[in-house]
């Protein structure tokens, strides 16, 4: 698993 | 997307607005720091640059660019518009802005969450928005008086960090995976710097009085 974060905030 | 995340985005959005909307109905940016405004407008070319890469959702997409462009409008007002321009309180915006943007880069380059060219510059936008107010909070206490319409736009920009801080604990709880900590400790730097402002803004609020920090 990757630990990369999504970045859906703005 | 939870509703304090949405009522973040919205508080953020209407205090772009009021600045707006005080540049464009008074012809004036007395009271508003062109400083602030460059380092808002630098958080967001930089964190944005991930409207090429990723893709999210629509409304991600058109809030980046409505922050991009109403950023960069509010710049060019300030230093470019005829009338706007004359209202600038050069003499009492003279916070080191470099500094900071220095600062944040050096502290991005050694704190991210890995070394590529976005993730760099994503990590400097984070920590640069979170001082990014530092110039506007000096102009005001320098000036004293505080205008109607520039309380009210540093005031709703503090309510959208609020709201943020609530959307991490709401999504901490709710979600299995959630952890972003350089968002989560800059957010909270952030919101401290407001603390003092809010403060007064509550007291002149009560007292049903004009806004007016002390020298």
């Amino acid at each position: 698993a990757s630990n990369e974060v999504t970045k859906d905030e703005l | 997307m939870n509703i304090f995340r949405f009522l973040g985005d919205m508080t953020h959005l209407i205090s772009i607005l009021i600045l707006l909307l005080k540049i464009y109905a008074t012809k004036s940016c007395s009271g508003i720091s062109l400083k602030t405004q460059e380092l808002y407008a630098l958080v967001f070319l930089a964190r944005y640059l991930d409207l090429f890469t990723d893709f999210i959702s629509v409304y991600n997409s058109v809030m980046k660019v409505v922050f991009i462009a109403s950023s960069l409008a509010i710049v060019w007002c300030m230093r470019r518009h005829r009338v706007v321009r004359r209202s600038y309180d050069k003499e009492l915006d003279t916070f080191r802005h470099y500094f900071l943007v220095a600062a944040c880069l050096a502290l991005a380059l050694l704190v991210q969450e890995k070394f590529t060219f976005l993730e760099v510059l994503w990590a400097f936008s984070i920590y640069l928005e979170a001082v990014a107010i530092l110039p506007q909070l000096v102009l005001l206490q320098r000036s004293g008086n505080v205008d109607n319409l520039t309380g009210q736009y540093v005031f709703f920009l503090g309510a959208y960090r609020a709201f943020y801080i609530l959307n991490w604990i709401y999504r901490y709880f709710t979600e299995t995976h959630f952890s972003r900590w350089i968002s989560c400790v800059s957010g909270l730097v952030q919101t401290a710097l407001y603390a003092d402002f809010f403060y007064y803004y509550f007291i002149s609020w009560k007292n049903n009085s004009k806004l007016q920090l002390p020298a």
